[in-house]
């Protein structure tokens, strides 16, 4: 069975999908079998590896009309493959309500699988809701990006509190694969000063690969492809293929 | 009754919080008294303006506990007033299910108050669920900030999907106040093609006033205040300021 990995957070804008999406590529690029769950509604990592549109989407996978496997489509980057979401997904929010077993749903489904994966990275919309709750449960392992700024600092206890509640409602063995912090721009003291509260916190949790700011990062999906496949050289891609690499280390 | 505006966008981190405090404190510094609620379980608008964190909160009132008055606290910012909110809040979004009248409850809180502002502003969560619907049903206008970065272009159009559906489940004069772009950065292509293609798709309802990256406006929040309070003569300052004025000429 893969190694499934929730990337989520439930601040905005910290750089979820875009760590998805290219440590899932940085994993590809080391020609692994690696698979991209897209779970928020919003379907960002659907159309940043340029997804066509076309349902069938997670939502059928969630509502039980269709297996992960019919639904699974290749990206455009090699021996990366992508389960789709869209806008449909709210249904899910609240139609998984009324299943004793709702939060199983996305652990089930992965588990039929039998595409050869080695790693699965899920996506997660900014909210602690029930579709994050479904791929906490369906992981063995947290990536929390954590952008270098103030409010993002705020919210980090509440999400270790969610998965806390993961591991009591039976998935005790959830870890925390890394705290990856985002959006680094050594100009400021405020990057720096966030930085060092952050490895004081939680200490070697934290990942040593820093990802910076980058522009390259934030145009790559609008020709929807991994940066690696975008720019190869730039700091964004240099940073998702370290930690894909120290993430490897952590989790051989 | 004061000039009700949401300050919406389910995609994260695109300014919503930041535009919300700094756009409330700059119509405070015109001496007009403003209300800035916070209706994000998050709770950043409220550390953002230094809140003690001391009960009780928005979930109190939207679950019928607590009148809007006897929630509300002064900030530490001159005319500006907060209704806040934390962790609770989530349970509302819940809570709020099992009442027929459930999208009209920050609404009729917020008639039932005699504060005598001019202004309220409501910073939303990102994401389009009943806490974002009960903002915008109390809203009279909806303001939008826009990253400019692709992401965030492509959720703008279930935005407008969700005010319309707003319009009609009762609130038909509910307006779009204006478009923000926000954290413009005129050193990169991508802030200069997404504002231009927001400008084609969405004319005149884009305001004039750009909000620029600036990395004061990130500091401010961690000092419990305002932008203006923390740094008047910056670019974040002087661009909310502008932005309040050009507000102001559009909802006299
Ligand atoms: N290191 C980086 N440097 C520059 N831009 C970045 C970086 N990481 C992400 N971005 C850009 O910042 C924005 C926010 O990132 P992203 O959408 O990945 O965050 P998210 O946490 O997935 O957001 P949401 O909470 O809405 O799901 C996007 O426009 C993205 O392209
Ligand atoms: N113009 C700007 N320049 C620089 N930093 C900014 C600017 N506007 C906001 N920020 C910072 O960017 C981050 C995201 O902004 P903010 O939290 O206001 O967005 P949001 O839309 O409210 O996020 P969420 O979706 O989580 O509610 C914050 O750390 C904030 O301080
Ligand atoms: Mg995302
Ligand atoms: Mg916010």
């Amino acid at each position: 069975m893969a190694d499934v990995l929730a990337v989520a957070n439930q601040k905005g804008g910290v750089g979820k999908t875009t760590s998805a999406i290219n440590l899932a590529a940085a994993f590809g690029a080391m020609e692994r079998k690696v698979l991209l769950v897209d779970s928020d509604p919003q379907g960002n990592a659907s159309r940043g590896v340029g997804w066509s549109g076309r349902p069938p989407t997670l939502f059928d996978v969630l509502s039980g009309e269709a297996s992960a496997g019919e639904v699974i489509v290749a990206s455009g980057f090699p021996y990366l493959d992508l389960l789709p979401a869209n806008r449909d997904l709210v249904g899910a929010e609240f139609g998984l309500q009324h299943d004793q077993h709702w939060i199983r749903r996305l652990l089930s489904a992965l588990q039929e699988l039998d595409g050869g994966y080695e790693r699965i990275f899920v996506d997660c919309p900014p909210a602690l809701g029930r579709l994050t709750l479904n791929a906490l449960f369906a992981a063995d392992a947290v990536i929390v990006p954590l952008q270098c700024e103030y409010f993002a600092l705020e919210g980090i206890s509440e999400l270790l509190a969610t998965v806390q509640r993961v591991r009591e409602l039976g998935r005790p063995e959830l870890e925390i694969a890394g705290v990856v912090l985002t959006m680094y721009d050594d100009r400021t003291n405020l990057s720096r000063d966030v930085a060092q509260e952050v490895r004081k916190h939680f200490g070697s949790i934290v990942c040593d690969t820093i990802v910076p700011r980058n522009v390259r990062l934030a145009e790559a999906p609008s020709y929807g492809m991994p940066v690696l496949q975008y720019d190869i050289k730039s700091k964004g891609s240099q940073a998702y293929l370290g930690l894909a690499h120290e993430l490897a280390g952590r989790r051989p």
